[in-house]
């Protein structure tokens, strides 16, 4: 299957988003 | 005991690997057994998606706040931060020595290059350590083949890369072998 990246900006952009909390 | 598996929500983002993060603490001085280790690991809590990890991440003291000879280990579920584990077995570690001051933001740059899978070694890294200690603060990323050599090479790369470590900081590789006869 396809490896599941993420770059730091896109984590840092979901740390506020309502279900991160 | 066996743990249930961690739920996703479908509007969450998954991430490749669901992780555990652990805390331990020992007194200074003390000699540990491998029976007081296990015992001194306790379970903060896991997590599957992004949304997860900032949930339980928001909540915790940040390594620099932590007291003297406290770590957190993050490691991916299924492998304890233990060399007996049988994924750690023939692994080895990065060991980087940060002055005090940096721990905080190196340790977040470092699990979020973990958690998006920046690391690009298949199934190599096993997770990561943040250790606090009195003059100088240390962070490992332990990974399953220390005989891999271009494995470690590009693990020592990423943590360069994501870290802002200057080309003169320390860095040293260890087999959990070599550690276990110190």
């Amino acid at each position: 299957g396809t490896r599941i990246v993420y770059e730091r900006a896109f984590l840092m952009n979901l740390r506020n988003s309502p279900i991160s909390r | 005991g066996l743990l249930p598996p961690i739920e996703i929500n479908p509007n969450e983002h998954k991430l490749q690997y669901a992780y555990a993060l652990w805390y331990s603490r020992r007194s200074p001085g003390k000699q540990t057994s491998i029976q007081s280790y296990d015992q001194n690991l306790k379970l903060i809590g896991r997590f599957a998606s992004v949304e997860q990890f900032w949930g339980l991440y928001s909540h915790l003291v940040r390594p620099s706040e932590l007291t003297t000879h406290t770590d957190f280990h993050l490691f991916k579920v299924g492998i304890k931060p233990m060399w007996e584990d049988e994924a750690n077995q023939k692994g080895g570690k990065w060991i980087v020595r940060l002055r005090k001051g940096l721990v905080s933001r190196c340790w977040e740059n470092l699990i979020l290059a973990m958690l998006g899978e920046q690391f690009m070694v298949g199934e190599e890294i096993c997770g990561a350590v943040v250790s606090i200690r009195f003059q100088e603060d240390i962070i490992c990323v332990w990974n399953k083949t220390a005989s891999d050599v271009a494995t470690t090479a590009r693990i020592r790369d990423t943590l360069r890369r994501v870290l802002h470590l200057p080309a003169s900081a320390s860095m040293e590789y260890k087999t959990h072998n070599e550690s276990l006869k110190n």
